[in-house]
Formats: C-alpha cells, structure tokens, sequence
C-alpha cells in the first residue's frame, strides 16, 4: 500500500540523528 | 553492545523520491540559470536531515524560491507533468514572515512527503515558497486541471493542515491562465 505518514510521526522524527 | 551506525539502522522509506530546487533572482543571468537542483531524499530521516541543515525560508533574501517536487517533474510550468496544472496558492502579508511563513511550509512539506491527500496524492506535482518584498507566496501544485475531485479534495485537506479559517479563501489557478495572464492576478479556477 501507500506509504503515508501522519505529521505527528514526521515530528517524531525532526530531531533524530541522521546521515546523508 | 555497541551502538549501531546511522547508515545501518532501517529508515523510513517515503512514497515518492523528493528533489529540492533553489532559485535565486540574478538579473544578470537567464532565469534556467538560476535555478539550481539541490539534492534528492527518499526517507523520513534524510528529509529531517536535509530540513533542518538549510536555511529557514523566511530568512532567505527576496527574490529566492525554494521548490519540492517529485523526482522527474521539473519546478515550471512547462514541465510534461505541469503544464495541464495549476496551483492552490497561499499569500502572506510581509507582517506574516516573521509569525507564520515557515510553519506553513513546514506543514506543506509534511502534506507532501507524507501523501496527505490520499488516493488523490498522485495528483501532487509539488510545492513552491516565494520569498518577495511585496509579499510571500505558498503554492501547492498539481498536475491536472481537469481532475476536479482531486483538486478540491487536495485543497480541502490543504486548508485544514494549514489551521486556516473556515473565513478563509485559498484559491487555485491553472499555470495556463498564470502564464498568460494580462493583469497581475490570474482568475481562480476552484476555491476552498
């Protein structure tokens, strides 16, 4: 299915260690 | 135990691969010229990565775009995928900068890469921030004029994610009408 994502569990993660 | 590396652990894969474009306005340069193709993400934690490394848009200098699309679509009109399109545009007095601008892009980026829209996020092309001195503008835009349903539908759902007033207007345009417009304000199309 679609992969869709709420804005609360996009905040979830804003402050998470990431690397590109 | 040791902790494992970022670039081990499962990211959250996104629907659609992103680009960011940015614009800005060199006059002594033609407009393709100065824009320029930022970088691509495909994941939550690159797009959180990628957001929080650049510049918030209200402190961008006037005349400076930035645009998120699918990978593939071009940020104008005369992309394949834009041209029968058009856009749900959010204006903002310069008094907004300061308390609104950013928040309301944030929250059109989380529409986008979130695929708010439902089945009807097919239909999303991307979204532009204009920085101007004689007033921001937010536009969402989609590819089909014609897809009635899906327009209104996008712009409903758009509205109530940006905490707008039912008093409110948002209005949508065909890039058609924009781009052959006489006067400064192209005619609405739908409105929400």
């Amino acid at each position: 299915g679609k992969k869709q994502y709420d804005r609360d569990f996009l905040l979830g993660f804003q402050f998470m260690p990431a690397c590109i | 135990r040791d902790v494992m590396p970022t670039d081990q652990m499962d990211k959250h894969p996104l629907q659609n691969r992103w680009a960011l474009w940015f614009f800005k306005n060199d006059k002594s340069k033609i407009w393709q010229a100065n824009l320029r193709l930022v970088t691509k993400f495909d994941t939550v934690e690159d797009f959180w990565a990628l957001h929080n490394h650049i510049q918030l848009a209200s402190k961008l200098t006037s005349g400076c775009d930035y645009s998120i699309f699918k990978d593939g679509i071009e940020p104008m009109w005369e992309d394949n995928k834009n041209k029968r399109g058009g856009r749900w545009l959010i204006t903002l007095p310069k008094q907004q900068r300061r308390t609104d601008l950013d928040h309301f892009w944030l929250e059109t980026l989380m529409c986008l890469i979130g695929e708010a829209f439902d089945e009807y996020s097919d239909d999303v092309c991307g979204a532009v921030i204009n920085i101007r001195a004689k007033g921001d503008k937010i536009a969402l835009w989609t590819k089909e004029t014609e897809n009635k349903e899906a327009v209104i539908h996008i712009g409903r759902v758009y509205k109530e994610r940006l905490g707008l007033s039912s008093k409110v207007v948002i209005g949508y345009q065909a890039h058609a009408d924009t781009a052959t417009k006489s006067s400064s304000i192209a005619k609405n199309k739908f409105v929400v």
